[in-house]
Order: C-alpha cells, then sequence, then structure tokens
C-alpha cells in the first residue's frame, strides 16, 4: 500500500504488490530487470515504483494516482493477480497488507 | 572516576563500567534509533513514514513519539553538554529511520532494515508485533529478505547487526518465540532485567533470547535516564525510559564499542562474544541450566547481563568464527495426534557424521524447528526440543490468550540454548496438549530441523573461552595492541544520500544572498575606480565635458564621463541642456549591462560623500545632494 512516492515511502494509497523478478536474459542485470518491471507494471495496470530497498529484482508495483470505487478496486486485484500469477519472470509476488507493529 | 557535567549522569545507574575510563565511546561507528540532539548522521537517516530524508518525530495524540529519541538518548547522547544524561557509546554517530508512525508493510520494512545499510552499522529496533499474547507474527518475504541481505552485505560486508527486543508479553504469558524478529538467527534478542536483577513484571521468557540489559521493573525500582524529545510535554530529557525498548539500545550501545576496539568483527563474531561474555547472577526464579559447552542459559535471562567491560576486552582480541555452517533435515511427515498433559507426543530425528559431512558443522549455534500443527486452540499446545546433549529448550510455550483454531502453519521455532554444544546426535520434539479439555484432537502434520554452527570442535570452544577469560584484565586494551583488520567490500547502495528540503532552501537562500553581494561589491568597487580616475581631470580647473557625438556615442567607443548626481530634476535638465545626460539614463540597469558608464563626482557634489550606491542602482532621480 505504497504512496506513489517510491517503495521508500509512505504506506496506504491503494493496493500494491510487491514482485520478485528473474531477468528472461538469464544476466540479472539490473537495467534489464528495471525495463522488464516496468513492462509487467504496464501489464498489469500498475506503476513500478522502483526497486524495494537493496533487495535485487524486487519491485513495488502500485496504483496510478486518483481514487476507485471498491467495486473496481475488486476488479482490479483479480486482473493484477491473473497478469502476475501468468508471468514467466514472476518467481514471487504479493500484495502488500498492513502490518501491526508496536514500540516495545 | 569518571565525570560528566550533564545534570542527569549520577542518575544513570546502569552505566556504570571501567570501559569509560579507558576512552572506548563508540567513536567513529554509527548506530541507528531515532535523530534527536546527538551528533546527527543525516545521510544514514530517513523517514519511511514521509518518505523524505529528516526522521525528526512528528507530535502525536498519545504522545508516543518520543520513543525514537529516548532510545537514541541512551546510545549517543552527548557528554560534557550540561545537558541531560550520557550516551553507553557517547562517541558514536546516530541516525534515525522513521518507521512506526504510519501503516507499515512488508516492502517498507525490507527498506528500513537495509537502508543507508553502508553507512549504518547497527540497527537498534524496539519494536515488533503485538505482545497481546496472543499474535503470531514476524518479518514476511521481504522483510526476511532483507535481514538476511543484511547480514551477508551490510556493513562492507562484515553484515549489519539488528538488535531487536524481546517483547513486553510478559503478563500474558507472551513468549519471544512467537515474534519472527526475536527468534530470527539474524538478529540479537534482548530481554530486560531489573537493578535488582530480576526479570520485570513485562519482560517474556523465550528460549531464543541472547542476553539482557538492564531496564526499568516496577514502581519502586529506578528506570532509564535519556534524552527525550521537547514537543508537547516533552522536556528533553525523562528519568522514565522502560521496557524491553530500553534495553535493546544499551545492546546497541555496548556493541558500538566493540565496533570500535574491532570494526571487522562479523554479525556472528558478535553473538559469539556476547554468548561468550554474559554473566549469570543470581536468580533463584532464573533456572539457569549450564550446557554441553559450559554456557549457562535461563529462558528469562539469556546468558546472562551483558557487560560492556567483558565485551570489549573479548572484542579487542577475537579472531573471527569460521564460515557458517548448516544442516536442514528432510519435511519429516508424522500426521499423530498430540495427547492430553501428562502424556505428550515425542519424534526424533538422528544427525550423523554422515549428515554433517558436507557442511562441516561440529558445534551449534542457532537451532530452528519448522512446526505444522493442527489445533483447536493454538494457545493449548507446548513443545520442548531436546538437544543430543539432553538440553531441553521451551520453545513453543503455552500461552492461555491464544485461542486462534488455525494452530501452526510452517512456523519456525528457534533456541540459543545449545551454543557450542556437539551438532552430531538425536533431536527430541515433545509435543502435549496443556488444555483443559479438548474434543478435538491436535494433529503434528509435520516437522523440520535446522542446524546452525560452524566447524569449531568443543575443544575450539573451549580455548576461546579461556583465552577470553585471560583478556578480561583489560591488558589488551591499550592502543599498541591491535590485531590485524581486514578493510572489508566497497558494496553500492541503490540510492546514496539525498540533501533534505530544508539544507537545500538554505543552500539556494545563501547561494543568491553571495550573487547579490558580489555583484553589489564588483560595481562599488568598479564605479569608485571610475571616481577616482575623473578627478584628475578636473583639478586643473571647471569640469571640461567633452562632447560626444551621437555616432561614437551608438558605438559605444568613447569612455562616457559624467556628473554622479545632478543639482536639479533630471527633468528639468533634460528640457534644459538637451546634450548633457542625466544620472538616472546612465545607472538604469539596460545601460549597465552595456557597461560604457562611470562613476563620476560633480564638482558641486564634493559634499556628497555620503552617497549609497544603491541608491544610484535604483535610479533614484529625487537624490539630490
Amino acid at each position: 500500500l505504497a504512496g506513489t512516492g517510491g517503495p521508500d515511502g509512505q504506506g496506504p494509497g491503494g493496493p500494491s504488490w510487491a514482485v520478485h523478478l528473474e531477468s528472461l536474459k538469464g544476466d540479472g542485470e539490473e537495467e534489464t530487470l528495471e525495463q522488464q518491471a516496468d513492462a509487467l507494471a504496464q501489464a498489469a495496470g500498475l506503476v513500478n515504483a522502483g526497486r524495494i530497498g537493496e533487495l535485487q529484482g524486487h519491485y513495488l508495483f502500485v496504483q496510478p494516482a486518483g481514487h476507485r470505487p471498491a467495486l473496481e478496486v475488486e476488479a482490479i486485484r483479480q486482473q493484477v493477480e491473473a497478469v502476475l500469477a501468468g508471468h514467466e519472470a514472476v518467481r514471487w509476488h504479493s500484495e502488500q497488507r498492513l502490518l501491526r507493529r508496536a514500540k516495545r | 572516576s569518571v565525570h560528566f557535567n550533564d545534570p542527569k549522569y549520577p542518575q544513570q545507574w546502569h552505566l556504570v563500567s571501567p570501559v569509560l575510563q579507558c576512552a572506548v565511546s563508540g567513536g567513529g561507528l554509527l548506530t541507528i534509533s531515532l535523530f534527536s540532539r546527538l551528533h546527527p548522521s543525516p545521510e544514514g537517516s530517513y523517514d519511511l513514514n514521509s518518505n523524505d530524508p529528516d526522521p525528526m518525530p512528528h507530535p502525536d495524540v498519545e504522545n508516543g513519539n518520543h520513543h525514537g529519541t529516548r532510545c537514541a538518548g541512551e546510545i549517543a547522547a552527548v557528554p560534557n553538554n550540561s545537558f541531560c544524561a550520557v550516551g553507553v557509546a557517547y562517541g558514536s554517530r546516530i541516525a534515525g529511520i522513521r518507521v512506526l508512525d504510519g501503516p507499515l508493510t512488508d516492502s517498507m520494512e525490507a527498506v528500513a532494515f537495509n537502508k543507508h545499510y553502508q553507512i549504518n552499522d547497527i540497527y537498534s529496533c524496539s519494536w515488533g508485533p503485538d505482545d497481546d499474547g496472543k499474535t503470531v507474527d514476524g518479518p514476511h518475504q521481504l522483510g526476511k529478505a532483507a535481514l538476511q541481505h543484511g547480514v551477508i552485505a551490510g556493513r562492507q560486508g562484515f553484515g549489519s547487526i539488528f538488535v531487536v527486543a524481546s517483547g513486553n508479553g510478559g503478563q500474558h504469558n507472551d513468549n519471544c518465540n512467537y515474534d519472527g524478529y526475536a527468534n530470527s538467527i539474524y538478529t540479537v534478542t534482548i530481554g530486560a532485567v531489573d537493578e535488582e536483577g530480576h526479570m520485570p513484571f513485562y519482560a517474556e521468557e523465550c528460549a531464543s533470547m541472547l542476553a539482557v540489559t538492564f531496564s526499568g521493573g516496577d514502581k519502586m525500582l529506578r528506570s532509564i535516564v535519556t534524552t527525550d524529545w521537547d514537543l508537547q510535554k516533552g522536556t528533553g530529557c525523562t528519568e522514565g525510559h522502560t521496557g524491553t525498548s530500553a534495553a535493546a539500545p544499551l545492546a546497541a550501545g555496548m556493541i558500538a564499542l566493540m565496533l570500535q576496539v574491532r570494526p571487522c568483527l562479523t554479525w556472528r563474531d558478535v553473538q559469539h562474544i556476547i554468548v561468550f561474555t554474559a554473566t549469570r547472577y543470581e536468580d533463584r526464579r532464573a533456572e539457569w541450566v549450564t550446557n554441553e559447552a559450559g554456557f549457562s542459559h535461563s529462558h528469562q535471562h539469556g546468558f546472562g547481563l551483558l557487560n560492556a567491560w567483558r565485551l570489549v576486552n573479548a572484542a579487542k582480541i577475537w579472531t573471527s568464527v569460521p564460515y557458517l555452517a548448516s544442516y536442514v533435515s528432510p519435511m519429516l511427515k508424522e500426521n499423530k495426534a498430540i495427547p492430553q498433559s501428562p502424556r505428550s507426543l515425542e519424534v526424533l530425528w538422528n544427525v550423523s557424521r554422515m549428515d554433517l559431512e558436507m557442511s562441516g558443522l561440529k558445534t551449534l549455534e542457532h537451532v530452528a524447528v519448522t512446526v505444522s500443527i493442527t489445533h483447536p486452540r493454538r494457545g493449548s499446545l507446548e513443545l520442548k526440543l531436546f538437544c543430543p546433549s539432553g538440553m531441553m529448550s521451551l520453545i513453543g510455550a503455552p500461552r492461555s490468550m491464544d485461542s486462534d483454531p488455525n494452530g501452526f502453519n510452517d512456523w519456525t521455532f528457534s533456541t540459543v540454548r545449545c551454543w557450542g554444544e556437539r551438532a552430531r546426535g538425536t533431536y527430541r520434539l515433545v509435543v502435549r496438549d496443556v488444555g483443559d479439555e479438548s474434543f478435538q484432537v491436535g494433529i503434528l502434520r509435520q516437522w523440520q530441523l535446522t542446524l546452525y554452527g560452524s566447524v569449531w570442535s568443543p575443544v575450539d570452544i573451549r580455548d576461546r573461552q579461556r583465552l577470553l577469560e585471560s583478556a578480561m584484565s583489560g591488558k589488551y586494551l591499550h592502543d599498541d595492541f591491535a590485531l590485524p583488520c581486514p578493510p572489508g567490500l566497497k558494496i553500492p547502495e541503490e540510492d546514496g544520500y539525498t540533501i533534505t528540503p530544508n539544507t537545500l532552501k538554505t543552500l539556494v537562500l545563501v547561494g543568491c544572498f553571495t550573487v547579490f553581494w558580489t555583484v553589489y561589491y564588483m560595481l562599488e568597487v568598479y564605479l569608485s575606480q571610475r571616481n577616482v580616475a575623473s578627478n584628475q581631470v578636473c583639478r586643473s580647473g571647471p569640469c571640461h565635458w567633452p562632447h560626444r557625438s551621437r555616432k561614437a556615442k551608438e558605438e559605444g567607443t568613447e569612455l562616457e564621463s559624467v556628473p554622479l548626481c545632478s543639482s536639479k530634476d533630471p527633468d528639468e535638465v533634460e528640457t534644459e541642456s538637451r546634450g548633457l545626460p542625466t544620472t538616472s539614463d546612465l545607472l538604469v540597469p539596460d545601460l549597465l549591462e552595456q557597461g560604457d558608464w562611470s562613476l563620476s563626482q560633480n564638482k558641486s557634489t564634493l559634499d556628497c560623500p555620503h552617497q549609497h550606491l544603491d541608491d544610484l542602482l535604483h535610479g533614484k532621480e529625487e537624490q539630490i545632494c
């Protein structure tokens, strides 16, 4: 649930997905992976918010800005799941949920 | 014998250590908590909640955002500034990553654990899942990957040090083995002990707890003195920092002292040194048990109280532990019923010499058990693990508040109680149902054993114990003793340091100010030069202004020299003496650009030395001398 401020930022904008990509060219180059991520995000109707911290091949996809009714969000969710689940370069993907963490 | 002028220093009862006398203060090292008036490390900081580089806390309704500033002060509060208190590692630099003040996701956690991980050495994390006695949670996929990546690639390859608080769920019978951050092999899990040496009411028992440091206890006992925020009711200093939140930063500070004397300690070296040097102390309720390697562990206190003197002396002479070896058993399918207490289900797995030949694993560090169990009430389950030596670890403690009907699904428990013991032999997992009555029987579906350790033999462990004890006199602390320390790897980071917006604005303002003064000064110098030159011409009598032909004027080939300011209204002058340009014509900005004007003093204006150039620059026609 990251805003469009890149993977580092804020938390809930709308639904967001973390994706672990395998380089189709097998070279594992950062640039290739980045291009692959952009293309995949576009195919899923999302925006590639960038790499997640220092984890190579891990990207955060977020929804383009703008408010959507709940029904539409659910439809988008199913479409995204279908695209990510079916893509050969996707080793793993997961919709990002809020975590409950407390100060000690 | 160590004195600081900080007013609350005398009340910092937890700081007594001869280490301070040896000028070991964690200099040159960074650790992480939240930004405060210490010696900040902006390049190590970030605010994930607002997505900007400035981690300063924001005021909040519950007045809880002082938490980070309190933790930061414990580590690196500046000494001798007549303010508040002193940090354990007051020579270290502190960065902050703000992450708890807003919605948090797995991807944000992963960013936080590796944020600036070539700049930050130690991550002090005084937070975790809810300590309500019914939660089972920990780092998810990305958080786990980030912790692992941190110990592999962080701190120039020596490994980021992750210090986590074991939890405050004592009143709910919580146990830190239900917290995936606390039972991770990549983290240093720190519990709390009060000033009387007892486990505080809020502390949790845990087989994967490494050690304890001081914190507050019951009402009558003292808490930790540290810096505080000065927003809302905050005064900048507090005597009430407590909980395992307060214990973890003290450990982080002591680890910073270790890294100062030996920066090339790996993340596993740090854990080993803690195990080898933590001190056992008398507490009848603690149930200390000494394992086969001679280390005493208590579910309440870990291997005991951290001691900065012992940690630093051991670190100074520590040579790195061999590579991390591990062994993973097959997934053991059981599908056996879990009987009601006092009967129990016991399953075994024997680890043979052959099993360990590939990895070379001889002695243990962490031992982990991953289980899948179905049960109608999760809190009624009790799981104990017995190592080959017979050392028992209560890894799954019963929790009366946990009524979750989903049991465990590939949950990993872990223990450090068999540290240093031989890895070979039979491991026993004993599971029983301690619930009142259960209409539906629990089933152990499957389990898997994972051993972590090294090629050190039991003899190597004993030799190292003897070597460390010989160093406790402090004879190696003086500066001319130093073992060789490899420099570490050059590992690039995803994003380097970004200047904060405030800094950027300041720079722009200063820049504009500088440019303005530069232009102003250049003009003044240029005009005054011109003024000197025209004085020579006037000294022989009335000033003769050569009549400039229009053509020369347009070509700008002839030096223009006119009176600086006129004694009459320029417009009048304009009508009377067409040929004599007025001051305003020449000093308006567009002529300045042509650069063919000059500053000159009229013979009747000698009494106007007080004329300021800026008046001229702004073409103030009414300035009559």
